[in-house]
């Protein structure tokens, strides 16, 4: 799964998400990478969040609208809100998770549990980080 | 100074050490990269969050080392079967594809769907009809793969034949 998230200079914020699936897949299966909410999900008034990892726990815990939700309704920093949507349900959502966000105060997030996290980010300027690795 | 940002990933998977090789792994840096910048460039020039994460997507499909566009899984039956979603943050408007072959650009084929059909959400011949009508570039079942992915799927099939020797 590939997925971005992206703050443009008029301060409005947008997700893509796309995916090939996963190996071996049954015909017709689904994970969480079109679900909006489930997999990608993006509001002025919290952040935009695109998710990758085990689709159907993500799809479960509709995590990239749980990671809104923390923000718009709790006022938790990004960082916050996606370790929280991290743990969600550990019990029950266990897997592969991986969260980009980003908030309408540029700040990104990335938070993961896995040991490869295929991932970079630029704000403004800045030099671009690269990173795959935990 | 304006402020504007991206970010971007290419999957999160737990992996055993050394299964993803050096070369695979320059491969994957160069592609972050490249895909990073595409999206980058349009909002530094004062283009949409919509466009940039489009752009970046796109060169992540077109990336035969991402599991999206070309490099794709494949289902049980050896085909691409993709899925996209785009979103606007500013007016909450979606188009998202499920189930969708052929179409080279899943995610160009959401974007149509968020701009230019009164749905958000399509699904199989559907998508692919829309894609159709909205004039996307298909490609052959055969663009979509890997040497990566068919081996992958052999496996698989093979797996799944011995486990059925025996029987009758």
């Amino acid at each position: 799964t590939v997925g971005a998230v992206a703050l443009d200079q008029a301060g409005n914020l947008a997700v893509a998400t796309s995916t090939g699936g996963i190996e071996g897949q049954a015909k017709g299966r689904v994970g969480d990478s079109p679900v909006l909410g489930g997999g990608t999900y993006a509001s002025n008034d919290s952040c935009a969040v695109s998710c990758t990892g085990d689709g159907e726990v993500i799809l479960r815990g509709a995590l990239a609208h749980e990671v809104c939700a923390l923000v718009k309704y709790q006022g938790l920093p990004l960082a916050e809100a996606c370790q929280a949507a991290l743990r969600l349900h550990d019990d029950k959502l266990k897997g592969d998770k991986g969260f980009i966000a980003l908030d309408p105060q540029g700040r990104v997030a990335i938070e993961f549990n896995t040991n490869v996290m295929r991932r970079a980010y630029r704000v403004g300027e800045a030099a671009p980080y690269i990173a795959i690795y935990q | 100074m304006t402020l504007y940002a991206i970010a971007i990933h290419g999957g999160a998977l737990t992996m055993k050490p050394g299964e993803l090789s050096e070369e695979e792994a320059a491969f994957q840096r160069v592609g972050l990269g490249k895909a990073l910048h595409a999206g980058w460039l349009i909002l530094n020039r004062g283009g949409t969050a919509l466009d940039a994460v489009e752009a970046a997507v796109r060169s992540l499909e077109d990336n035969p080392h991402f599991n999206a566009g070309r490099g794709s899984s494949l289902t049980r039956q050896g085909e691409a079967e993709m899925d996209a979603a785009i979103m606007d943050g500013r007016t909450l408007q979606a188009g998202a594809v499920t189930g969708v072959r052929y179409v080279q650009h899943p995610i160009g084929l959401a974007r149509a769907v968020l701009e230019r059909s009164p749905h958000a959400f399509l699904a199989g011949d559907g998508a692919l009809e829309f894609a159709l009508a909205c004039g996307l570039p298909l490609a052959a079942p055969s663009y979509f793969q890997t040497d990566k992915t068919r081996q992958q799927w052999l496996a698989l099939a093979q797996q799944e034949s011995n486990q059925l020797a025996g029987h009758d």
